[in-house]
């Protein structure tokens, strides 16, 4: 199961972030709590996240672009991308020496 | 490096390389392989105290502390999170967890930029004189994004986010992958932000030539670096036994082999043995003989290992005809070299006319004065398959056979039968010449404060020539029979940086017009959003056209414009050289296109001033050219001053 997880690099509004997380001062509480929102699903859906496993922050960005890097499943991707503020998952690439 | 910064114009104690430039403070920040903190090139010796704007750090890891930072290395930092969720936990058997550089690569860029000055550099002799980074008194910043099977977006990502918050002034990254939308793309997404909070973004174009349309690293706001050679070759001649001789090159630095018996490799051993792949080679067919490989498949200096391991004495490395005349120069660990592909051609024909065929190479070490620059083969090209609206790559520097620092721990030819230890040597590569211009960035940085990125990317491209050392087109080496390298190779052209610190006027581009460019490549709000981080809603009553943007060189499509066959583009010029100055434009027309001026010429009367022009460009009608391309060039004269820009038609 672990395998059908991939890393992907999360563009986010920022300007969607709620405002309790804004007075913060940084934005990783709120990657963190939408995190936390796409593995609340049906028991059913719980269940499998548990079987694939919690989805892993790597990263936040916050200075030149804003979002974060994070293992996610496709179901993972897909409901993350009905949460307010989403913009696009891409899946992290390989680059190479020239 | 040693001769670049010459082949450049950059002279002690004038110019750029005054005492007043030297010594601003500007720090470069190296996205690579991390870097050997105790080499020579990277000691503060004489450093001032670490700039108080500066908020970064270096990070322990495997062999690697704080302590090996310094007021020169100001800051090292590791990213492998993304690469190990990919690739495993990083073997430290062959790599180091850390900042610590195993592969020499981010060593070698590094010292580029910005290296110290040191005296009496050499690969064994070869390419000997004072080393030193374009830049030599700025401070290095390394963020270690690159491991042992590549470089995870998600790592570089982070590393660029970092870099920009701990207060770089330049990013240095020589490496990409393929190119994409811009929306899409990592490094367009990370350097658009880096831009927005003035830092300067320089890229490797990629060493996909001579293919068309491989370049890569193509956004607008970066500015994409092809590579060239300087003046300087390491020669070799090979002589065929019936007297014929050809010009090679080799870092090889033992004496003349001699006459020996020639054996082409795909005769002498198993399939694929032409390309002296791994175990390929029988012994028995090899033993004692100048072995001919073909460039491809594997390394060239592992195809020399391979010819040892097999009992060679010597190696012909041919180019195919892809690699074309390009002459690399590498470190092998036996006698050879390599020879271009007519030579190649030449060597089999003569093989093939006689049983008892012979070759030996002489090597005559270093020698300069040759013709330069010249286009490398494998340097990528144009036209930009996302964004053919702007031609890239922007210009090119010096990439072939640089030589700059190296990890003593790391063989120069990276092959592990190879017990050399070196302080300095010799490579090439696109990522070798990125970071040259990294370094002028820096340099035109330390002279201008408040110019933006775009006004540097203007200067360094509009003030960079078109011809060699003597007086011809710029060649490309991708060519049998030196024909010339066009825009599509090398962008606007070769760059000269004591021209570009005093360009007299420059082509700005604001963030506002980088996102009316959005919006002429029709990209959805939430495309702008993930690049620009705004929300931006496009106007639907603007003719807006990707061809505005404020580029300083001019790309025209014809085949979505096919019905007028005429293009308008608009360009804003801002006066940075004398108070009161009028400029006058000279126009080169591409075969096959009328060029039309509104005005043809301009009078700045301050410094600071910006005024605009409109240019036509006609085609004389596309049938029959479609798919072709032709070129020209438009340039603003005003006494001292020649802002010109390329000009790239495709039907």
């Amino acid at each position: 199961a672990s395998t059908d997880k991939q890393t992907y690099i999360i563009h986010m509004d920022k300007n969607k972030m709620p405002a309790l997380y804004d007075s913060l001062g940084n934005s990783r509480q709120w990657y963190e709590s939408v995190i936390d929102s796409i593995t609340q699903f049906s028991s059913q859906e719980q269940e499998e996240e548990q079987e694939t496993g919690f989805p892993q922050l790597l990263y936040t960005y916050e200075t030149v672009t804003s979002g974060f890097a994070a293992k996610l499943s496709t179901k993972q991707v897909e409901a993350l991308s009905r949460v307010d503020g989403f913009l696009s998952a891409i899946p992290d690439g390989m680059l190479t020496l020239h | 490096t040693t001769h670049s910064p010459q082949f450049l114009g950059l002279q002690s104690g004038k110019g750029l390389w005054n005492a007043q430039n030297l010594a601003s403070d500007v720090i470069v920040g190296i996205l690579d392989t991390g870097i050997w903190p105790e080499h020579v090139s990277f000691q503060d010796s004489g450093v001032s105290a670490v700039p108080l704007k500066w908020k970064g750090k270096c990070e322990s890891g495997t062999k690697f502390s704080p302590s090996n930072c310094n007021k020169k290395l100001i800051g090292a930092r590791a990213f492998f999170k993304g690469y190990e969720s990919v690739a495993g936990r990083i073997n430290e058997t062959v790599d180091y967890r850390s900042p610590r550089d195993s592969q020499g690569h981010g060593t070698h860029t590094a010292a580029t930029a910005a290296g110290n000055l040191v005296d009496k550099a050499s690969f064994y002799g070869l390419a000997n004189g004072s080393a030193a980074g374009m830049k030599y008194t700025a401070r290095i910043a390394v963020y270690k994004v690159c491991w042992t099977s590549g470089c995870a977006s998600s790592d570089l990502l982070a590393a660029i986010d970092q870099a920009v918050a701990d207060g770089v002034d330049v990013l240095s990254l020589s490496l990409g992958g393929f190119a994409k939308p811009f929306y899409s793309d990592s490094i367009a997404i990370a350097s658009f932000g880096a831009i927005q909070k003035g830092v300067f973004v320089s890229c490797s174009a990629g060493n996909g030539g001579p293919s068309i349309s491989s370049v890569d690293n193509n956004a607008p706001w970066i500015m994409t670096v092809a590579a060239s050679y300087t003046d300087r070759r390491f020669p070799t001649t090979v002589k065929l036994g019936k007297g014929q001789t050809f010009e090679g090159a080799s870092l090889y630095t033992g004496k003349a082999t001699a006459q020996l018996p020639l054996v082409y490799a795909g005769t002498a051993g198993d399939e694929g043995a032409e390309y002296c792949t791994s175990g390929s080679l029988k012994k028995k067919l090899v033993k004692g003989k100048m072995v001919v490989c073909k460039r491809g498949m594997n390394g060239r200096a592992q195809k020399g290992e391979e010819v040892k391991l097999a009992g060679g004495t010597g190696l012909l490395l041919i180019n195919t005809e892809t690699g074309g005349e390009e002459l690399f120069a590498d470190a092998h660990v036996l006698p050879a070299t390599s020879l271009g592909a007519s030579a190649g051609i030449a060597v089999k024909e003569y093989m093939n006319s006689t049983k008892r065929a012979t070759a030996s190479i002489a090597f005559k070490g270093t020698v300069y004065g040759n013709p330069a620059p010249l286009l490398a083969a494998f340097s990528s090209r144009g036209p930009s398959s996302v964004g053919p609206d702007v031609i890239k790559p922007d210009v090119t520097a010096p990439g072939v056979n640089i030589l700059a620092a190296w990890p003593p721990m790391t063989s120069p030819t990276l092959l592990k039968s190879d017990k050399r230890s070196v302080l300095f040597n010799v490579i090439s590569g696109t990522s070798m010449s990125c970071p040259h211009v990294s370094g002028l960035a820096a340099l035109l940085k330390s002279v201008h404060k408040t110019w933006s990125p775009a006004a540097i990317k203007s200067a360094l491209m509009t003030t960079a020539y078109a011809t060699d050392n003597r007086g011809s087109p710029i060649a490309d080496a991708a060519s049998s029979n030196s024909a010339s390298a066009t825009p599509f190779g090398f962008g606007s052209g070769h760059v000269d940086p004591e021209r570009a610190s005093d360009p007299g006027l420059i082509y700005d581009i604001t963030i506002e017009d980088y996102l009316n460019y959005f919006c002429s490549l029709n990209y959805t709000s939430s495309q702008i959003a993930q690049v620009s981080r705004r929300n931006v809603t496009c106007p639907d009553n603007k003719a807006l056209q990707p061809g505005d943007l404020n580029y300083p060189s001019f790309a025209v499509n014809f085949e979505g414009n096919a019905r007028n066959n005429r293009v308008k583009y608009k360009r804003t010029l801002t006066n940075v050289g004398t108070t009161s100055s009028t400029y006058a434009v000279k126009v080169e027309e591409p075969n096959g296109v009328s060029v039309i001026l509104e005005p043809k010429s301009l009078s700045f009367e301050k410094l600071g001033q910006k005024l605009s022009y409109n240019v036509t460009f006609v085609s004389s009608g596309g049938k029959g050219r479609e798919g072709s391309s032709s070129f020209g060039s438009l340039v603003w004269l005003s006494g001292k001053y020649s802002v010109r820009s390329p000009i790239a038609v495709t039907w």
